[in-house]
Formats: structure tokens, C-alpha cells, sequence
């Protein structure tokens, strides 16, 4: 899934 | 984590830090837009409220506070301490035709509707135009310092960086946000023009001159 992990970058 | 990434966010500390110091060394904003600095702390704001619901890493949270705390420094170093340098005459970009035209994209393209994910997603293209009222300047004025060049192309490296970094990402992990690789491709083709510039005449010269 795309977006479950986006948040980790800044 | 991967190296393109690091290094993106290295060349990011790097640009944010030399435009602090640039002003803070010389007492002085000439040739700087505070619209975009306004216009970047907002990207900062809006992307890192997630710093008050979610810990992800102590580098995450380090760097998002230190991101954070820069911009508002400078903006604050530009309208208030150093007003008086402030080149009002020449930063004329009017930024409201960046701001609601990127609001209701955040609203029309988004991946998921809730007011964390608006707010991150208006941050993403945000951010891919904040730089526009500083190359429009720095186009009125003709040049720019040495070191506010030096500031724009760290600040113009660091999303190609993360160019790589989601490349990376796509053949090792799978992972791919189009959101953010479209909106950082638009970012990266619009600090093109001026890498030409930086590249070709950043030797030699004290001042690049665009020609206007």
C-alpha cells in the first residue's frame, strides 16, 4: 500500500 | 532509509542552515524573498503537524523541529530583525496565486480525505512552488549573491536526492507515492533553468546574472 509508509520521509 | 534519501535531507539542513547564517553573518536579506520563506514555513507547518500524533524516529523528530524552527527564524530575521534590508521592492511574486490554486488541488488529488493527509498533500505541492517568488527576484534583479546561489542549489538538490531516493524505493520496497514524485519533479524542472546558470557561470563570477 502506497501511502502507509510516506510519512517516514521528511 | 537509503543514501540518496540521507543525503537529500543533509543538502535540505545544508541550504535551510546557509541562508540562515547568510543573514545572520551579513545582517542582511538583500536578494532574499521573504514570500518564499513564508511560503516554505507554512510547507513545514502543514506537513509536520503529524510531529504532535506520531513518533516515527529520533531523526525524524529532530529534524522536522530543527526544519521547523529555522524557517520561522529566518522569516522572522527577514520582517523583523533585518526589515529594514528587506528588498519589499523586488519580491512582488504574488503568492496567492500559488496558494489557493495548490489548496484546492490538495482537495480535488489526494489520497485520503482527511485534514492530516489535505494538509500533507497541500504541503507536497506546496513546496514544489515556493521557490517560484525567489527565482522571480532574483530574474528582476538581474543576480544574486554567491551564497544565496549556493543556498538554491542545495535547496534544488536535495528534492532530485529524493528523486533517486523513490526510485530506490519503487525497485527495492515496491513503495511509491505519485503525489509526492510528481509534485518533486515539478520542483526539480523549475530549479533547472538556474542549476544551467550555477553550473555554467557559477565560476569566476562574484554575481550570477540572469539574464532577465
Amino acid at each position: 500500500e502506497t501511502d502507509s509508509k510516506h510519512k517516514d520521509e521528511l | 532509509m537509503n543514501i540518496f534519501r540521507l543525503t537529500g535531507d543533509l543538502s535540505h539542513l545544508a541550504a535551510i542552515i546557509i541562508l540562515l547564517l547568510k543573514i545572520w553573518k551579513t545582517r542582511s536579506c538583500a536578494g532574499i524573498s521573504g514570500k518564499s520563506q513564508i511560503l516554505f514555513a507554512l510547507v513545514f507547518t502543514s506537513r509536520y503537524l503529524d510531529l504532535l500524533t506520531s513518533f516515527i524516529s529520533l531523526y525524524n523528530t529532530t529534524m522536522k523541529v530543527i526544519y521547523i524552527g529555522c524557517a520561522y527564524a529566518t522569516v522572522y530575521l527577514i520582517y523583523a530583525k533585518f526589515k529594514a534590508t528587506y528588498d519589499g521592492n523586488h519580491d512582488t511574486f504574488r503568492v496567492e496565486f500559488l496558494v489557493v490554486p495548490v489548496g484546492g488541488l490538495a482537495f480535488l488529488v489526494n489520497h485520503d480525505f482527511s485534514p492530516l493527509e489535505i494538509l500533507w498533500t497541500f504541503s507536497i505541492y506546496l513546496e514544489s512552488v515556493a521557490i517560484l517568488p525567489q527565482l522571480f527576484m532574483i530574474s528582476k534583479t538581474g543576480e544574486a549573491e554567491t551564497i544565496t546561489t549556493h543556498y538554491l542549489f542545495f535547496l534544488g538538490l536535495y528534492r532530485a536526492l529524493y528523486l533517486i531516493n523513490w526510485i530506490w524505493r519503487f525497485y527495492f520496497e515496491g513503495f511509491f507515492d505519485m503525489i509526492a514524485i510528481v509534485a518533486g519533479v515539478v520542483q526539480t524542472i523549475l530549479y533547472c533553468d538556474f542549476f544551467y546558470l550555477y553550473v555554467t557561470k557559477g565560476e569566476g563570477r562574484s554575481q550570477l546574472s540572469i539574464p532577465t
